[in-house]
């Protein structure tokens, strides 16, 4: 059955999509079987794995406002061999809707279960918050990645997060672990990311991936073209970067 | 009195705050009254201002959620000339306490037209979503104005963000109207920011400032100094574009 991953930051642009995506087809390569679930209204997600967001009739959204809807039929397959439980905008509502249901933070984990025996990994990509979508995210998980640009503004909400994920370990999901914090979007030429990488390594020591995501624009132009990084560029530095993720993200089923 | 102008986009990290709070010192340096409201619960705009958050014992969140208390003592001066209405991280529960207020959208507005006659600018920063934080934001103001980098995946949300602007406009502020799409972190030598800036201008005609913010690791340095990049390194290409779009921003009131 499969394992888990929700890959969360509530600071936003830190490439959470561009880590679901790429680490979700580096798996597959793998030979794994693998479902990405778009649990951001704005379907960053869905667009970057070409699918044709605005003609979609139903979402993840209908999976986890009715729970007698069956999964299975609303998952899209893709030209990168992953499966993927798109988002649409409707999804911006559920943060209001389920705010009334009963065990409000569980109704995704229902889902996700069901669909567990048909993968290896499950990948779940976040929105930049930490409503109530990520927390359903966070209690259907077994383990949380955490991309992490190395900026200042960036590693400000990493305390906050780590905060966040001891309360649901206490109260929702007792097993969740941290997979890891991985450096992305990295500028080696900089003084500022070189510094920013080594004091995240000394605060949080075991925790950092040793692969570090760098900067390259071939990675921006790859989901206009509805394509992953290791098709749109497979020899590139950042797809075996994402390679070398996903042996060690393997490792931990 | 002040002209309002709300900083949205719901992709994140785009450079909302780091354009509010550059923006708001630029205003400043042109002889402006300034307050700075921030509205996202990472309170990335309290820390880069240099307000030390951890300590706050009251924030805009006691603002919003009692509407008799006065706003003014909230409110933090700061060494680069500007005031600022601060966040902390109890802005988060805010958006599920709003959502059984009666004309729950209003409320910031009712905080706002209090300060309006103290100031010549009021700058709200908003978090990455269009929840009822950043909704309130746009029934409070009088313009827009939505950082964008010039990436893929940032501008699929543009028409999205303008088509909930519509629907305030029609139902919760008749006036909000469009200062500008901010061209933030473009880097120039790559063909991809080139064609996206092309395209932008393109498809939005006389909505894209001519003012450009160039992509540039002095800006991700200056705010863990708390400090502006007009006072981290005030001949910065980037500090002169924001005192150009200051002047701009200025001409509308
Ligand atoms: N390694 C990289 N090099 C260069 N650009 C990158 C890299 N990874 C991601 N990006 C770009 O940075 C931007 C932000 O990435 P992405 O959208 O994946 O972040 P996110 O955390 O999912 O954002 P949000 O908070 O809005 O959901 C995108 O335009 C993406 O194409
Ligand atoms: N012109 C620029 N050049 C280089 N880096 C920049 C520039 N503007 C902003 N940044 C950096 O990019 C990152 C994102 O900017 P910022 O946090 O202001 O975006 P945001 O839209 O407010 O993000 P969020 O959606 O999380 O609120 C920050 O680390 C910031 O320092
Ligand atoms: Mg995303
Ligand atoms: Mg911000």
């Amino acid at each position: 059955a499969a394992l888990v991953t929700a890959v969360v930051n509530q600071k936003g642009g830190v490439g959470k999509t561009t880590t679901t995506f790429n680490l979700g087809v580096a798996l597959q390569r793998l030979g794994r079987r693998i479902l990405l679930i778009d649990l951001d209204p704005q379907a960053s997600l869905s667009a970057s794995a070409g699918i044709p967001v605005a003609q979609l009739t139903a979402s993840v959204y209908q999976a986890l406002l009715d729970e007698a809807t069956d999964p299975l039929p609303l998952i899209h397959g893709t030209t990168s061999g992953v499966d993927v439980l798109p988002a649409t905008i409707d999804l911006a509502a559920a943060e209001v809707e389920l705010v009334n249901m009963t065990l409000r933070e569980l109704v995704l984990r229902d889902v996700v279960d069901k669909l567990r025996p048909r993968y290896d990994h499950i990948l779940i990509d976040c929105p930049p918050s930490l409503g109530l979508l990520t927390v359903n995210a966070l209690a259907a998980a077994d383990q949380v990645l955490i991309p992490l640009q190395c900026e200042y503004l960036a590693t400000r909400g990493l305390t906050l997060l780590l905060r966040t994920l001891t309360k649901v370990q206490g109260r929702l999901n007792r097993n969740l672990r941290i997979a890891g914090i991985l450096p992305t979007m990295f500028d080696g030429r900089t003084t500022h990311a070189n510094e920013i990488l080594a004091e995240l390594r000394a605060n949080f020591p075991g925790q950092v991936f040793d692969v570090v995501i760098k900067e390259s624009v071939r990675v921006k132009e790859s989901p206009a073209a509805g394509l992953s990084i290791l098709d749109y560029d497979g020899n590139h530095d950042v797809a075996r970067a994402y390679i070398q993720l996903a042996t060690e993200v393997d490792h931990g089923r």
